[in-house]
Formats: structure tokens, sequence, C-alpha cells
């Protein structure tokens, strides 16, 4: 069975894309075999990994629309060593088709039809507690967090932590955190430095170990469609993401 | 007739919450009636001008359920000259409720309610094209479009135009492109400076000539529950947001 990840935060702008990216490509540099699925309709992980959501023929909306299965729809970049299930604004239809009964569990059966090509799934998820992040959070052993230092990141996560209870006591008894990302951090920054204290006075272990510091090769990279461990592998951004596989893969399976 | 603004991007964390308090700030503190309203249950706006979103008798929400009016919903924030129609997580239910016919113009009505108390009224949209953003667009003469100058951002505001475009050719024939922010910009960062070329080039005027940079002071105000002209007003972030409320002043009424 593959570990599912659900990379998800309704704080918009908080690195959720450029974790999803960049810690999908760190694993697939382990020789783990991963599948980067994009839940957003803005399609930013799959521009992110070089796709172009313009030229698609099927997407991760057809699959959940059950017009395509994920084989069919997913796309192998050997060159980042990550298969990619696209978006496009189609996406938006998948948000309003799944509202029906039992629409929370679509994403969970169709990446059941595809684990056992996969060692990781991580999901993209887009800036809402709407129908598709409760697919994600539905299909996902674990969620990660990423998380902004900042007042309006912080006040939003109990919220989000909420959800993450109510999915738990009904379709997915087996949810937990996986951790809470520190990302974008500036430790000269009082705030930053006050936020994390207090996330850690909160979650404890929860918080990654691992900070990914703001550097500007993490934005130019989407630019280029490369994930930052192909566009600057020096980098403090790559490093980070790197780091961050490692810790990912050093932590006891969770029984 | 109030000028009403839409300050919306479906991309996240670009900068939406914190363009909407502090033009309001702003254009209070030039003794303009000022109305924000917060279409976004994460409830930012609210926070961001030191209201408490979990001790609201009523909300936005409300009003868009016809379970109250904006008279009855708004709180007056006299220290910093403006009046707020709050949000909570409740704005989820909202989202969902309007779908029905008819549901697009419900913004519209309500404001119209009270358009004679105020000179302008902005409109905190959240990070999607949901059906609150399209009730903020077609209650709206104006979108404001706030706008980091980074690749995924770029990459996302035509889906934005579209949308505009699209409510301008069937529910609000008047609704125009009012401006394109750049927030949170470094000049010392290149990729800011090609995106902010590649702006000027493709909207020409559109774009504000006011430039919002990043102010560590613009973060750590929501955390007091301030506009940032409140909380330190020589910041470069409270002169920047005076500064655009000034540009807006200024230019001609669009016939
Ligand atoms: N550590 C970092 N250092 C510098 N820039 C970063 C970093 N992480 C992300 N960014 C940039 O910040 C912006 C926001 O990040 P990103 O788009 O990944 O967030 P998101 O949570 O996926 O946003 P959304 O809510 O819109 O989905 C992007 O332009 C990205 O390139
Ligand atoms: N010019 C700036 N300088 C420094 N920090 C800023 C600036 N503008 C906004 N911020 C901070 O960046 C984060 C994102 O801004 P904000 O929440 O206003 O964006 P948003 O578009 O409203 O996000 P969302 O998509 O979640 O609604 C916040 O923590 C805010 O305090
Ligand atoms: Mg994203
Ligand atoms: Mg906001």
């Amino acid at each position: 069975m593959p570990k599912i990840l659900a990379v998800a935060n309704q704080k918009g702008g908080v690195g959720k894309t450029t974790t999803s990216v960049n810690l999908a490509a760190s694993l697939g540099a382990t020789k783990r075999r991963v599948l980067l699925v994009d839940l957003d309709a803005q399609g930013n992980a799959t521009m992110g990994v070089g796709v172009d959501k313009g030229e698609l023929e099927f997407s991760g909306c057809d699959v959940l629309l059950g017009d395509a299965t994920v084989a069919q729809a997913r796309i192998a970049c050997p060159e980042y060593k990550l298969d990619v299930l696209p978006a496009n604004d189609d996406m938006t239809a998948a948000d309003v088709g799944l509202k029906g009964s039992g629409g929370q569990l679509t994403l969970k059966k169709a990446l059941a039809t595809v684990a056992d090509d996969y060692d990781f799934i991580l999901i993209d998820c887009p800036p809402s507690l709407s129908m598709l992040t409760v697919n994600a959070l539905a299909a996902s052993s674990g969620v990660l967090i990423p998380m902004q230092c900042e007042y309006y990141a912080l006040e939003g996560i109990s919220a989000l932590v909420s959800t993450i209870q109510q999915i738990r006591g009904s379709i997915n008894p087996g949810l937990q955190i996986e951790g809470i990302l520190r990302t974008m951090y500036d430790p000269r920054n009082n705030l930053a430095r006050q936020v994390s204290e207090e996330l850690i006075a909160h979650f404890g272990d929860k918080v990654f170990r691992t900070i990914v510091p703001r550097n500007v090769r993490l934005a130019e990279a989407p630019s280029y469609g490369q994930p930052v461990i192909a566009y600057d592998p020096r980098s403090t951004g790559a490093i980070a993401y790197l780091a961050l596989a490692g810790e990912m893969l050093g932590r006891k399976p969770v029984k």
C-alpha cells in the first residue's frame, strides 16, 4: 500500500503547491515511486512539473467524474522521477459534480486502482475546505500542512484541524496529521519566530524539524516547469525539500 | 451611488485581505464613508479590523441567506473610520446555498439597501472563482486585482480576466478592471521585475502606479486587530496603501 498524503491548508499562498511538487521530486530522487495528484483548478502543480495544462487529453476532473481512469490520465515525468495526475480549469466542474451523496470517496476509489504502482501519492489541494479537499482527506492516511509563520495562517489552522477530526470521525478513521511544515521562513522576523514557538507549543512533535526558508529559487523554478532540485540543486530551497523527504522516510511507520 | 470594488484573485495569498483592510482604512482616513465586506469563510478581514469572528450576532452569511439585513449585521469600527460586514466559517454554507438560480445577484441586492450610507464598498473575496466571488463581481463596478509578482500568480490572471469578461457579458455589463496592484514587491528580485514588466506590457494603465513593498509591519498588524495605518503609520506598508487611496481618488471617474 502506498503512503497517501494530502498537502492541505485552506489559507491561500502558504506553499502547498511548492511543497507538493518539490517533496514529490525529492522522494523520487530517493528511488521511491511517486504520483503527484493536482486537485486544484489553478493547475499549478501540473505546470510546476512542466506539463502544459492547456494540452491535456484527460485530467483529474475526468477521473473524478468517471470519464477516465487514473492510468489513462496520468502523465509520466521521467526526468523528475514522478508521474502526475494533471489538472486544469475543468476541476471546478468536479467540485460541483461531487456534491452528491457518496461523492466524498470518489478519489479514494480511483487511486486504489493504481495503488500497486506507487510508494507515495501526494495530493496538492486547492485553498478551500471544499468537496475536492474533502476527497483528498478521505483518500489519505496523513495530512501534510504547509504553514507560513504569520497571523492569518496560524489563525486558520484550527478550522483545518477540526475538519480533519470530522473526516476521521466519519469516512476515514485512519487519518492523522503527518506534520506541520514551516514554509517561507525568515528567522530574522520576530513574527515568524513567535508563530513558530506557538506551533511547537500546540503541536509538539507534529511540527517537522525541517524548515523551508524563503528562497527565490523556489519561486523561479516553476517558470521553467521544473522542481527546484532540477532547477538549482544546491539552493537552500532544494536542500530543505530533500531534508524533508529524508525526515519523512526516517520516521518509524505509524502503526 | 457608492463605488463598489471586488478585491479578487483566485490565486491564494496574494494580499487580497491585506489590501481590502488597509485600503478601506486609508479611504476612511480621507473622510470617505467606507464599508468593508468580508466574503471569505476564513474571516481574515473581520479579524484584521479587530472584530472577533467567534462572537458575531449576525454575519454576511446570514445576509446572503436572507436571515438578516446588512444594517443588522454590519459592525461599526469608528477607530478605523469604517464599518465591516463580518464573516465566519458559516460563509461556506452561503457558498452552497447560493448555487440555485438567481443566487448570483443576492449580494448586489443586499448592498443596495445601504448604498446611501457609503462612498466606497470594498469586498474581500476568497481564493476561488466560486459563487461567492461571482456574487462580488456581480455587485461591483470594478475589480481590484492584488498580484504577487511571481509565476503562479501571473499564470492565473488569464482565468480571472476571462471570468470578469463572462460576468460583464451576462449579469453585470458595467464591470471593469479597476486596477492591478503589485503586492509584496521586492525590487531586488529579478523574477518580480520580469513579472512586473509583463503586467505593464499586457495591462498598461490598468496597472496601479502605486506598488506595495514587502513590509513585515503589514503582516504584524492583523495580530493586533489593526489596519497598518493605525499599527504603524510611518511604515512603508502604511504609506503605500495611503498612496493607493490617493491614486484611486485622483482618477477621473470612468463614465
Ligand atoms: N520557500 C519559499 N521561498 C520563496 N518563495 C516561495 C516559497 N514557497 C513558495 N513560494 C512562492 O510563493 C507563492 C505561493 O506558494 P504556492 O503557490 O506554492 O502556495 P499555495 O499554498 O499552493 O497557494 P494556493 O493557495 O494558491 O494554492 C508562489 O509564487 C511560490 O513560488
Ligand atoms: N506587502 C506585504 N508585506 C508583507 N507581508 C504581507 C504583505 N501583504 C500581505 N502580507 C502577508 O502575507 C500573507 C498573505 O496575505 P493575505 O492574507 O492578505 O492574502 P490573501 O490573498 O487575502 O490570502 P487568501 O488567498 O488566503 O485569502 C498574510 O500573512 C499577510 O499578512
Ligand atoms: Mg497551490
Ligand atoms: Mg484573504
